[in-house]
């Protein structure tokens, strides 16, 4: 039996808001310590990887393993009927054909009940090893989606390049060129506006915009993101929740 | 002219 509550309905709308255009189908594996989902696009270009730890819900009982393969969409139309403040309980058997979703308005005494039929997803589950990255930068979300935003205006790829003593938005196409230029900073009063740079050789990588694109779209979830790039990997871009993350891993393009 | 790579290419299933 998984019974999992969220304190706030729109915590698991922003999280279904983060990836669900970039995948459609996703196993859900909801286990003691939490939940954790995986899936790889169409293209099979970029690795979403969910974390939500037991912390982020307000109460949390999971008695055995159980998966639940979940058509993002259908989910999605589910959530919008739920109010933001409501809570949201998830509900399952051990073996379900469907997930329960509850929304609490304890205010007014209004609980609205759904149910989801689950999806049989014949899908990977893939090791994601411990990676190494010659650069780790972090920097404001809003700032990331800003630039990936513009730049992806003029062209179809995004260049990302970091020395120590910058990092570099970049693109070319048809219509011209554009490029941002960053440099590290720390903001004592408020640290979520910091741009930090940790580099042990520099990186220069070139990625499809429509994944960036994708990618930005985590920024409902933290307001500031993780950047690990390497030449030899794909990139991560991470978004912190209070307990867990969602991760993008993003195959870079390479010249022929 | 740039290629792009894959996932599969560097992660791959347990």
């Amino acid at each position: 039996m998984l019974e999992a509550k969220f304190e706030e309905a729109s915590l698991f709308k922003r999280i279904i808001d983060g990836f669900k255009d970039c995948v459609q189908l996703v196993n859900f594996q909801c286990k003691e310590d939490g939940i954790i989902a995986q899936a790889v696009d169409d293209s099979r270009v970029l690795l979403v990887s969910l974390e939500i730890g037991v912390e982020a819900f307000q109460e949390y009982r999971c008695d055995r393993p159980v998966t639940l393969g979940l058509d993002l969409n259908s989910l999605s139309k589910i959530l919008r009927c739920g109010n933001n403040t409501d809570t949201l309980t998830l509900i399952a058997e051990d073996t379900p054909d469907h997930i329960g979703l509850v929304f609490e308005d304890n205010k007014k005494g209004r609980v609205a009940e759904y149910i989801l039929k689950l999806m049989d997803i014949d899908a990977d589950f893939l090791k994601i090893e411990e990676l190494e990255y010659e650069t780790t930068i972090s920097l404001p979300s809003s700032e990331f989606s800003k630039n990936v935003r513009d730049l992806s205006q003029l062209g179809d790829s995004l260049s990302i390049a970091v020395t120590k003593d910058n990092i570099k938005f970049s693109t070319e196409g048809d219509i011209g060129s554009g490029s941002v230029l960053l440099q590290p900073f720390i903001n004592m009063e408020k640290p979520q506006e910091s741009i930090k740079l940790e580099m042990e050789s520099p990186v220069d990588l070139t990625f499809g915009a429509k994944y960036l694109l994708d990618i930005v779209k985590g920024s409902v979830l933290s307001e500031t993101i993780g950047i690990r790039l390497s030449s030899e990997a794909p990139a991560l871009f991470q978004f912190d929740l209070a307990s867990g993350f969602l991760q993008f891993f993003l195959a870079p393009k390479f010249n022929e | 002219m740039s290629k792009q790579s894959t996932i599969s290419r560097f992660f791959k299933p347990v």
